[in-house]
């Protein structure tokens, strides 16, 4: 089973159409196998992005860079993931 | 009894099915649980039929679930059907609806995808059909019909999330419903359910050219969300996919309203802010109670204005 301990998921609201081109950019970059939850199309919306944790010194050294704000809204995905699964089993014993 | 349920939990493909035979055994004058086809991995897909008898009647489609990871989707498609069902015959208008039209509901329209995010990878989007080439599976079945296909915004990379297919209808998810919309004829609203962002979306995607319909869809779509928004304050943007999200070619309402059903909507339900698809599943029963008022509102419209 996959695991996602250390990723984390970024919100970044978008100031500038400057700073929209440049996460667009991101988009295409594979190497550091970014997830983006909600795309940057606009400065309206937010763009979420999960991050793995071998990528998230260097994605977030990038958006500093950059001079992008973000806030972290998930700091471990994992644990969120453990604790979905976790209730989900006692779900399962309570109507055994 | 479908009291055993708890509809503000996450359930497996398993316990929701087997959901779905006490919702029939319940209802059985007014629910029928169809199978339309298989998936790649050979599961069943069930659709669930509310009609009150007639043939060949006027209908709504509405899927749930088609991006495996947005979990909030189909647990928002289970207490909605519980809801149809359990308020025929004391909701006044629900009950009219029922008697003009029928309504089918596909809870799972990704069933491969949906087992594996619960057992191998919750982040999984896509279907799991192999694809020839390479070691990447799955295509993501809301850019496989048959609606520009190919175009923007979908990826011809079969590694992409948005990976478009080798072919239009390739994924046999989306095949069995273009299937069933086809072989039926008679549908007037399609209505898919995505998570979220908190988005009331109509076509198009593969075009940011105004659909010709556009006045009436929009004002359909504003009237509903503000019905979602007067329950908990819950803020919706509404549009067509082009402007308020990304060009994106291939999708399901595209495809339906091209095929002649007009009033084609999706919807991205909502997120805390906080969570994105690990929504906390306290969420589940507010927002499907929201949601059903948007719902019924685009329901209502449709009963109002045949075509």
């Amino acid at each position: 089973e996959r695991t996602f301990v250390g990723d984390q998921v970024l919100r970044i609201t978008l100031q500038s159409q400057e700073q929209l081109r440049v996460l667009q950019s991101l988009e295409h970059e594979e190497e550091w196998q970014l997830d983006f939850w909600l795309h940057p199309v606009s400065t309206d919306l937010p763009v979420d992005i999960r991050v793995p944790s071998s990528s998230l010194s260097t994605i977030k050294e990038f958006l500093l860079t950059h001079n992008i704000p973000f806030t972290v809204i998930i700091e471990n995905l994992q644990e969120l993931i453990d604790m979905e699964k976790t209730e989900m089993e006692e779900n399962q014993k309570k109507k055994q | 009894s479908t009291r055993s349920i708890n509809f503000g939990a996450y359930h497996t493909l398993e316990t929701i099915y087997s959901w779905m035979d006490t919702l029939v055994t319940q209802y059985p004058h007014l629910v029928t649980k169809q199978e339309i086809g298989k998936s790649y991995e050979n599961r069943p897909m069930y659709v669930l039929k509310f009609s009150t008898g007639g043939t060949n009647r006027p209908a709504i489609w509405i899927d749930t679930g088609i991006h495996s990871r947005e979990w909030v989707s189909p647990a928002t498609g289970l207490w909605t059907a519980n809801k149809i069902a359990s308020d025929f015959g004391s909701d006044a208008s629900l009950t009219s609806l029922l008697n003009t039209m029928d309504i089918y509901m596909l809870i799972l329209a990704n069933p491969d995808g949906y087992v594996y995010t619960h057992t191998n990878d919750r982040m999984w989007r896509k279907t799991r059909s192999l694809n020839s080439g390479s070691l990447c599976r799955g295509v993501d079945p809301n850019r496989n019909w048959d609606a520009g296909f190919g175009g923007p915004g979908a990826s011809t990379s079969p590694c992409s999330d948005s990976y478009h297919g080798p072919f239009a209808h390739s994924e046999i998810e989306v095949k069995n419903v273009v299937d069933l919309i086809k072989s039926h004829g008679n549908f007037k609203s399609f209505i898919s359910v995505h998570a979220y962002s908190q988005l009331l979306m109509y076509p198009y995607g593969y075009t940011c050219t105004d659909v010709a319909d556009k006045a009436e869809l929009d004002s359909i779509g504003r009237a509903a969300t503000q019905k979602l928004t007067s329950l908990y304050g819950t803020y919706y943007k509404v549009g067509n996919i082009c402007n308020i999200i990304y060009p994106a070619s291939g999708g399901s309402i595209d495809w339906s309203y091209d095929t002649g059903i007009k009033y084609s909507f999706a919807f991205e339900l909502r997120d805390t802010g906080y969570y994105g698809f690990l929504l906390p599943s306290n969420q589940i029963i507010p927002t499907a109670t929201e949601t059903w008022l948007a719902l019924k509102h685009i329901m209502e419209y449709v009963r109002d204005h045949p075509y």
